[in-house]
């Protein structure tokens, strides 16, 4: 799975994923990459893109979820995915990348490792696997 | 305001043994696709213009699971899913069941901007692709050497694998291997020859 989530100059926000899904899943199988508000979700707050095992993403409807403690328990962005990682993923593995609409960038997994990478425009550019 | 920010991934569950150049490609792709994001920002792209091209960038490159690289049904095939949303409106779009179409994300971008629906599967997927002219390819064209034997491991293992990881043989828990999906034999109900509970974590 891949994802991208980005904060433009104007502040807005936008998410994309993308994924083969499993490997020897059957065949019609889906799972929460395309499914808006578990993989990928993207509003005037913030915009999430997730990747990992897909039945947790997808009960837990991990995306949105990182939005609205934003909205409605007014937690910033990294205590959102903190919370959203810690707390809603059960024993499913996942992890996620998040921006705002005020130009931070967060991530969060609790997997061994999370392909990733995240750039702002004062310069700060960070490659990470583990 | 703090100006423009970008993130990307590549995908968790990493396997703990990934070999130091196996590592290095990945950091290097992902360098190259966040430099690409950066400039097209920088440059004054809107958010879901970048985001659309930097998955495009991401599925072209066979490192990662997704468009080139798939992973692999349990038929050998590829059976590939994107969605996108712009915060802008909320306006979103996505796809599921793709076998040839080249760029999955930017179909999904289609079905956003150009179709009533959010969400098109399957051969209403392709069938859309194909008015809207989209590249598209043969489904041999995502499948590499590599995931070919990774599908063959994953039979032999009797599994679903979520990190591209062999079971040991005997786990008897996902969690007790970070990612795996071993067969666990919990009750005898099966489905598609596997135990039940190897979905549940999927």
């Amino acid at each position: 799975t891949v994802g991208c989530v980005v904060v433009d100059n104007n502040g807005w926000c936008a998410a994309a994923t993308s994924t083969g899904g499993l490997m020897n899943k059957m065949s019609g199988r889906i799972g929460d990459s395309p499914l808006i508000g578990s993989g990928t979700y993207a509003c005037d707050v913030c915009a999430v893109s997730c990747t990992g095992e897909g039945e947790a993403i997808i009960r837990s409807t991990l995306a949105r979820d990182v939005a609205a403690l934003m909205e409605y328990k007014g937690l910033s962005l990294q205590e959102a995915v903190d919370y959203a990682i810690k707390e809603r993923l059960d024993e499913g593995k996942a992890g996620l990348i998040a921006v705002s609409r005020n130009g931070e960038v967060a991530y969060g997994f609790n997997t061994v490792g999370m392909f990733r990478g995240s750039a702002t425009q004062d310069g700060f550019m960070e490659v990470g696997i583990w | 305001m703090r100006g423009w920010a970008i993130a990307v991934h590549g995908g968790a569950g990493v396997d703990p043994c990934l070999p130091a150049v196996r590592q290095e490609e990945a950091r290097r792709v992902l360098s190259r696709c966040l430099k690409k994001g950066a400039a097209a920002l920088q440059a004054g792209l809107t958010a879901v213009d970048v985001v659309e091209m930097v998955v495009r960038e991401l599925e072209t490159d066979p490192v990662f699971n997704s468009g080139r690289g798939s992973a692999l049904t349990r038929r050998g095939t590829v059976e590939m899913e994107a969605s996108i949303m712009d915060g802008r409106g909320r306006r979103c779009g996505a796809v599921s069941g793709l076998s040839t179409v080249k760029n999955p994300v930017s179909l999904a971008r289609l079905v956003m901007d150009r179709s009533p629906h959010s969400y098109l599967v399957f051969d209403g997927a392709e069938e859309f692709a194909r008015e809207q002219g989209v590249e598209m390819v043969d489904n041999s064209y995502f499948i590499t050497e590599e995931n070919v034997g990774m599908l063959k491991l994953a039979k032999e293992a009797n599994s679903i694998m979520f990190d591209y990881r062999v079971p040991i043989p005997g786990v008897d828990s996902c969690s007790a291997s970070a990612g795996l999906m071993g067969a666990t034999a919990e009750g005898g109900l099966q489905m598609n020859g596997l135990p039940i509970s190897m979905y549940a974590p999927e």
